[in-house]
């Protein structure tokens, strides 16, 4: 009914002296949508040079994300063209 | 590139810094790379700088060299579709030419058959490249993007190029390229990018935000011409990318009106639009159509020996076809179809194209997208502009020039427009200005980019500063740009503030501890930002004042600049306090006030601010426009 989508979480820039891995994400999205987080679901996460991760949600569970402290946007991952 | 560097006046011999600049490592994001074209030959190449932190890729078909010193690939959703190869393998070309617009090594004799003849290279022909390929037959996802940017910063490239764009306005912290520009440049790295080829209209510049280069495409003093000769002798000049030759051979001539294919009747066939022209009946003739085609579009006239195109669409957006093919303009497309209508047996001929010269160059391509900036109207967008129309650059043997599946050729060298094509160039003068400036932050390369820009003619553009930014890039007079507006990571921070975002949003996103006070939220016209943009109302009376601070980068004597205002339309009363800078040192910092008052009488006033030294002329555009 409220089919999933690929969502950007994008987060700034890593806490100072700290990098955020896959599994701080994945406790992060357990925390906020609940058990019925499938790991899977987590399609990428950016630890190099800033904080952010791409997942699969529902448009709910985005808006959930969105709200959650040390989010600072969730959008749908969109296509861009060459020029 | 055979002319394009010429044209600015970077020619082969200028100045460089060749330990500098072959540490210098682009990071160039787009369809991959092709490592075997002669642009990418490694002959003479040192290791890879020892910052580089990147990787290359390696499978069966693809290494990279001392030229090539990373290349990745990313498809998130993991994919593949049948027109894609796996890999950082270019399997379009477009990433093949804008990487080699911006580094690759001279090649001379480059052409494509016998077109655009002369030396192919890049702006920093000793620069390496990293190539992250993000776009795909499908397109080019923000995760992909992203991804890009998170390895790219940590690799260590010094800059990067993104000839690539959304086709709709996001803000800032919603748009996967102007988050990963701003991570760049909290790096030091300075991002370059294509505005987008929806011009001519007002406000379709995607890539807007205020840390990264904005570039539109504007034409060289070379165009290419493609003669159409009738078989009463008569000659008409018209546009396009061709390489075919038919030596002159006169070919029977058809217009598609006149042979529709049912149910389509001749006002739909026309056009050429597919399956509404009778194809046994274009079969071995020159077939004249009422609309420019894409070149994959031509299915329409498969079998047909050549295409006469004609309408009043721009001729400045040029393509090579799977066919013999030409564009010409309404009034000789009216003589064409008159010629027709009144021969038993027209025929026709279409010429192989040929270089000539182009007057009145440079102006923007029409194609090009205009601003002005949809979120942040009051920072002028776009930046700066470079060629874009017609560059000769390197391109896949395995990939036909035309994109068009049916056509059968296969260049090394081959010549295509866009705002894509402009970036690199303007990536490779920024590269080129940081070989002299390795220290330079990228604020300070934008500034001395948009500062010594060429003018460009508001009479010849009416758009003005919506469409060419500065003007045109002037790689040689940036490196001594004399004063820079320099901003930093707190500047950009600030200038977020002002733009309403929440102390919590600025300090996940900086990590500073930023917070928005009313000490620490700047407005928009008080970001250093090297160029002057106001939107307003044309009933309105104007009054606002812009607050800049300028560094001396020029002279380490005591130098006094003095500020004039170059206002042709005097519309507007600008003033300038104070109206002279005296600077002691090198590196001292002074601040200024612009002060715009008057009435704009239509869409688009220019004028500029002119610091000057007697020996530097640091020049910032300043452009009031109509908002609605």
């Amino acid at each position: 009914e409220d089919p999933q989508k690929t969502y950007i979480v994008y987060m700034g820039s890593h806490p100072k002296g700290k990098v955020s891995t896959s599994s701080h994400h994945i406790r992060f999205l357990t925390e906020t949508i609940g058990s019925n987080f499938a790991p899977r679901s987590l399609i990428h996460s950016y630890k190099r040079s800033f904080n952010g991760f791409v997942a699969k949600l529902t448009e709910a569970e985005a808006k959930k994300v969105s709200e959650m402290e040390g989010v600072i946007s969730v959008f749908p991952n969109g296509k861009k063209q060459l020029h | 590139t055979t002319r394009s560097w010429d044209f600015m006046g970077f020619s082969e011999q200028v100045k460089r810094v060749p330990a500098v600049e072959s540490n210098i490592i682009v990071g160039v994001f787009d369809s991959g790379i092709w490592p075997e074209s002669p642009s990418f030959d490694d002959a003479g190449y040192g290791p890879p700088p020892a910052k580089w932190r990147g990787r290359c890729e390696v499978s069966a078909n693809f290494s990279c060299n001392d030229k090539i010193i990373g290349a990745r690939s990313y498809r998130s959703n993991g994919k593949h579709l049948e027109n894609d190869i796996k890999g950082p393998i270019d399997s379009d070309g477009h990433g093949t030419h804008t990487a080699s617009t911006v580094a690759g090594g001279l090649v001379r004799q480059a052409s494509m058959l016998g077109l655009g003849l002369g030396t192919a290279r890049g702006g920093v022909p000793s620069a390496r490249i990293a190539a992250y390929k993000v776009c795909w037959s499908d397109g080019c996802t923000d995760a992909d993007i992203l991804a890009a940017f998170d390895d790219a910063i940590a690799d260590g490239v010094d800059i990067i190029s993104g000839s690539l764009g959304g086709s709709s306005v996001k803000d800032y912290f919603n748009d996967s390229i102007a988050i990963g520009s701003f991570h760049a440049m909290q790096k030091g790295i300075l991002t370059t990018l294509a505005v987008g080829n929806n011009g001519p209209e007002f406000t379709t510049i995607v890539n807007f935000s205020p840390w990264s280069l904005s570039v539109a495409a504007s034409t060289t003093d070379r165009k290419f011409e493609t003669k159409v000769k009738l078989g009463d002798g008569r000659e008409f000049n018209g546009v396009s990318v061709n390489t075919f030759d038919l030596n002159g051979t006169q070919i029977p001539l058809v217009y598609a009106g006149d042979i529709p294919k049912a149910p389509f009747d001749r006002s739909v066939s026309r056009m050429c639009f597919e399956n509404t022209v009778d194809k046994e009946r274009v079969k071995g003739k020159i077939v004249v159509c009422d609309s420019l085609a894409v070149p994959g579009g031509v299915v329409a006239v498969e079998g047909a020996a050549g295409i006469i195109m004609q309408d009043e669409s721009p001729q400045d957006d040029t393509n090579s076809y799977p066919l013999p093919a030409s564009h010409v303009g309404p009034k000789p497309g009216a003589l064409i179809l008159s010629y027709i209508n009144s021969t038993r047996v027209p025929t026709a001929s279409i010429m192989k194209s040929r270089g000539r010269k182009r007057n009145r160059a440079p102006f923007v391509a029409s194609f090009s997208s205009r601003g002005p900036n949809p979120i942040t109207p009051n920072i002028l967008k776009p930046d700066i502009s470079g060629p874009g129309v017609e560059i000769l650059a390197a391109w896949p043997s395995t990939v036909s020039p035309s994109g068009a599946e049916e056509d059968n050729k296969r260049v090394l060298y081959n010549v295509i427009s866009g705002t894509s094509m402009a970036c690199p160039h303007v990536t490779a003068a920024a590269a080129y200005v940081k070989s002299f400036h390795p220290t330079w932050s990228p604020a300070a390369l934008k500034s001395a980019l948009i500062t010594t820009a060429f003018p460009m003619s508001h009479k010849r553009n009416p758009d003005g500063e919506l469409a060419y930014g500065a003007g045109h890039i002037n790689p040689l007079g940036a490196v001594h740009p004399g004063l820079i507006y320099n901003a930093s990571e707190t500047d950009y921070v600030k200038f977020l503030c002002g733009q309403g975002y929440s102390t919590e949003s600025l300090r996940r996103l900086s990590d500073d501890n930023a917070s928005c006070s009313a000490n620490n939220s700047g407005t928009v016209f008080e970001l250093n930002y090297p160029s002057f943009a106001l939107s307003t109302n044309a009933s309105n009376p104007i009054s606002q004042v812009f607050r800049r601070r300028v560094t001396n980068v020029g002279s380490s004597y005591a130098t006094s600049y003095k500020a004039v205002i170059v206002n042709p339309w005097r519309d507007l009363k600008i003033t300038v306090k104070p109206s002279v800078l005296l600077f002691k040192r090198l590196g001292e910092e002074l601040s200024f006030e612009v002060r715009i008052g008057g009435q704009i009488r239509k869409g688009v006033e220019s004028a500029a601010l002119v610091w000057d030294d007697g020996k530097h002329k640091v020049r910032s555009p300043i452009t009031v426009f109509n908002a609605n």
